[in-house]
């Protein structure tokens, strides 16, 4: 069951929508199990849904593993998981918020990349899919937006880990979450988790250009933090994309805030051990509670800030 | 599954733009195979890559002779991923 399921190990894909089984099936009223598409080599693309009632509710989505090698990321998706099963109803704050929105989890954002890093090469990091004319396999999916789409901050070889393929939503794992998101009209938060180098950031990474919103953005991005060191001290820096970090085209969150989504960030979890992607399994549980609290401030805000 | 042993993981400090930019012309080199967990942005903000086993010596003599700090985050990459593959190999075992 969920409860004898180990949060504190990393697990292959299929033990991964085995546990998305298992949830659903012990909280029927609560959770259910959506495919919104295949990848590139067949595999199903699940996105769990946690609603309380109601049609087309106001939503938030949140997304981990769409760079398949960052793995505390899947690890702290399948625990947020079972973390909203268990705390609604008993937490007053996060009951209120899902008596009156919808939570999209999208575990395995891509699904065939974190395959193949079990498989073949745990370093891999892009999709899997093929380049017409090159040998080199795989698009970097957070480049493969369309927000400012091709523009400086991605690579246009196929070699690279940062090529944005041949043209915006060509990776059907973007695709899929891209008429998901139009389809459904009605999300109000959107939050991509990604690792390591503790950062939560916001639009643009395209652009230098402020996006509108920034100084509500800001102040929102300073709680979350606030509120994720409050658990072990672990250090965030928060800013938007480029100005944190550096200039990244075609991003899924640039592409989230273009639709309006106004509440639209990325985390970038830990590492607080110098071991980057290869984070031990024994940070996974405190990555994933300190990132929750931040999650909290953020989903809060978004269901008292309606829009 | 491929085998990493001998990468290792340098961290790199910048200490200036013109230092930055060297190891942007590093990233250049497809020969050296190199893999950016952390990409080069600005003074200040740790640069790590994943430097293969045949590569090693050279970068760190292109760094050296810039003047480059660096410091070894993974001494061997492969010692990391068999802890990795053995706690859950571990663990699947208890769970069978």
């Amino acid at each position: 069951s969920t409860k004898t399921f180990n949060y504190a190990t990393y697990h292959t894909l299929d033990e991964i929508y085995e546990f998305m089984d298992l949830l659903v099936t012990e909280n029927p009223q609560l959770v259910s199990k959506i495919q919104i598409g295949n990848t590139f080599e067949g595999r199903p693309i699940y996105v769990l849904k946690f609603s309380t009632g109601g049609t087309n509710r106001p939503a938030i989505w949140i997304d981990t593993g769409i760079h398949s090698r960052e793995w505390v990321t899947q690890a702290s998706g399948v625990w947020f998981a079972k973390k909203i099963t268990e705390d609604y109803g008993q937490d007053a704050a996060f009951t209120a918020i899902l008596d009156n929105m919808d939570i999209f989890l999208e575990i395995v954002t891509n699904p065939d990349g974190f395959a193949y890093t079990h498989k073949t090469n745990r370093m891999w990091r892009k999709t899997r899919s093929r380049t017409q004319g090159s040998l080199c396999v795989g698009v970097d999916p957070n480049r493969n937006w369309d927000a400012g789409f091709g523009l400086a901050g991605a690579s246009s070889n196929p070699c690279s880990d940062t090529y944005h393929g041949k043209f915006a939503n060509s990776e059907v794992e973007v695709k899929s979450i891209v008429d998901f998101v139009t389809n459904h009209g009605n999300i109000k938060a959107f939050i991509s988790i990604h690792s390591y180098s503790q950062l939560l950031l916001y639009p643009y990474g395209y652009t230098s250009e402020p996006a509108p919103d920034k100084e509500e953005l800001d102040q929102l991005a300073k709680s979350a933090v606030t509120a994720l060191t409050s658990l072990y001290g672990t250090k965030y820096k928060y800013g938007s994309i480029i100005d944190t970090i550096y200039q990244a085209s075609g991003s899924t969150v640039d592409w989230t805030y273009s639709q309006g989504i106004k509440y639209s960030f990325t985390f970038e979890l830990r590492d607080t051990g110098l071991r980057g992607f290869l984070l031990p399994a024994s940070q996974i549980i405190p990555t994933a509670e300190e990132t929750w609290l931040a999650l909290l401030t953020i989903m809060d805000h978004t269901f008292k800030h309606p829009y | 599954n491929e085998n990493f042993v001998g990468h290792q993981v340098l961290r790199i400090s910048a200490a200036n733009e013109a230092q930055v930019q060297k190891v942007k012309e590093l990233e250049d080199l497809e020969h050296l195979q190199l893999d950016f967990w952390r990409d080069p942005v600005r003074p200040g903000i740790p640069i790590d890559v994943r430097v293969p086993f045949t590569s090693i010596q050279s970068v760190k003599v292109f760094l050296e002779s810039h003047g480059i700090n660096y410091e070894i985050m993974i001494e061997d990459i492969q010692t990391l991923l068999d802890e990795e593959q053995k706690q859950m190999s571990a663990f699947q075992a208890r769970a069978l």
